[in-house]
């Protein structure tokens, strides 16, 4: 699961 | 980028225009809750700081410049230019119910404890609840303009086309972000009651009136 923070939704 | 969020997108953006569109070629903004609209930009703003930060793609910054500037669009034309019809009397919700909780969730159930992050994660949670009071306001005056209940339409599909963009992600990418997930969940259960009635009347030309 990647769980980093990074959002690239809107 | 897969279909299901770019018809997420796609819904988003379409919502937006119709309420535009309503208000100008109405002139008018009656029936529309202008605290739903700060809300939301209030989301917008807390959400997209990254865009000065993290460069996603030129799609996901274009959006988002559309997103803010059609947001702060639509609070000019209820708040400044077509003040005179904004039904204020009808537009009771408190704000501050939802904007304090979010505030506290989002200190308690975050990713990181980062200044931008904190604000993201603000965002999604006021998301969520956003819509409020302008349900609110659709439940106190039994009604809504049939352009009106096709705004919502679209600004609700718009989140249930994201939890399918999610599953679909979890599946492909092995990606998923609880507190979206969760948040759009909850968004998107918020708008099933008007979802059926939408279904049930409006799409077969009848007016969109509450049950009495």
């Amino acid at each position: 699961l990647d769980t980093t923070v990074g959002h690239d939704e809107l | 980028m897969n279909i299901f969020r770019l018809l997420g997108d796609i819904c988003h953006l379409v919502a937006i225009i119709v309420l535009l569109l309503k208000i100008w070629k109405t002139r008018s903004c009656a029936g529309i809750s202008g605290k739903s609209q700060i809300l939301f930009a209030l989301v917008y703003t807390t959400r997209y700081v990254d865009l000065f930060f993290t460069y996603v793609s030129l799609y996901n910054s274009v959006m988002k410049v559309i997103f803010l500037a059609s947001s702060y669009a639509t609070l000019y034309l209820i708040y400044v230019k077509f003040k005179a019809t904004y039904d204020f009397n009808h537009d009771t919700f408190r704000i501050e119910f939802l904007l304090i909780p979010c505030v506290i969730l989002s200190l308690l159930i975050t990713h990181d404890y980062s200044p931008v992050e904190l604000l993201w994660t603000f965002s999604i949670y006021l998301e969520a609840v956003a819509i409020l009071p302008q349900l609110f306001m659709v439940s106190k005056t039994g009604e809504a303009e049939t352009i009106t209940s096709h705004y919502l339409f679209a600004l609700g599909a718009y989140r249930a086309l994201y939890i399918v963009n999610w599953i679909y992600r979890y599946y492909t990418e092995s990606f998923i972000d609880g507190i979206a997930v969760v948040a759009g969940i909850i968004q998107t259960i918020l708008y099933a009651d008007f979802f059926y009635l939408y279904i049930t009347k409006v799409l077969k030309g009848k007016d969109f009136k509450l049950p009495a």
